[in-house]
């Protein structure tokens, strides 16, 4: 009713979400994103292996995002999107050496005058 | 239509190829072929999505053509971007 | 397209690998 968790509601947490101490880990973060093309490389925080504290991998799944997944209620959004379909397209070019069909593609549609 | 596309996308390949060519340099590490040809992918997809968040801010601002306004409201989430593009505007507004 | 490269640089410096190539854009690609 009110936006604050009812006593009920904070004993479900407390007994099921919550994290501990005495847990092994104690704190998730997300790496740090940051411009490294617009920043001095002295400035950069290192982000070092602290205990208790585990840090996510955005990569580490990368091998199940080459298509999308079934939704339920929300479609995929077109970052979603975007991010497969450069999947897709690293595994085509992966084994490629050498030329690049894609390059061989494109290069009879470059016009100089189009290019800054 | 697709071959104007095609065009587009030939010119974002090649100059993602320079862009490419000089942090090889700089970084004393070369690219590979493949590798440009997916950042110049990224780059172009990534402007299609731009182009709608712009059409969006300037729709929203009841306009009709898009401007440097809405171009930094597309930087908002990064402070050094913001930063990076405001002076880059105020440069050529000069 | 620079911090996709910086950061493809980056990685291949830290695998010592001879280029940038496919194994280290697709690490670099999430966060980017």
């Amino acid at each position: 009713k009110d936006w604050f968790l009812s006593e009920e509601e904070f004993k479900l947490w407390d007994r099921l979400y919550r994290l501990r101490d005495s847990d092994k880990i104690k704190e998730i973060r997300l790496p740090q994103v940051q411009f490294l093309s617009l920043q001095d490389e002295e400035n950069r925080p290192a982000e070092e292996p602290t205990a208790g504290v585990h840090h996510l991998s955005l990569s580490e799944w990368g091998v199940w995002q080459d298509h999308p997944f079934p939704t339920f209620r929300v479609d995929h959004s077109d970052r979603c999107h975007h991010f497969v379909n450069i999947m897709q397209m690293i595994e085509k070019l992966r084994h490629e050496e050498g030329e690049c069909s894609y390059e061989l593609d494109i290069k009879s549609h470059l016009h100089m005058e189009d290019v800054s | 239509r697709l071959s104007y596309q095609q065009r587009l996308k030939a010119a974002v390949h090649y100059t993602v190829g320079c862009l490419c060519q000089e942090v090889a340099a700089d970084k004393e590490m070369p690219f590979s072929r493949q590798t440009i040809a997916a950042i110049a992918e990224v780059t172009f997809r990534q402007c299609e999505n731009f182009a709608k968040d712009l059409e969006m801010f300037a729709r929203h601002a009841r306009r009709s053509t898009i401007n440097a306004e809405d171009v930094k409201l597309l930087a908002r989430r990064s402070n050094s971007l913001l930063k990076y593009i405001t002076e880059k505007s105020d440069e050529i507004a000069q | 397209v620079v911090e996709a490269a910086v950061r493809g640089a980056r990685q291949a410096q830290a695998e010592d690998a001879a280029q940038v190539d496919m194994e280290q854009l697709e690490k670099v690609l999430p966060q980017l």
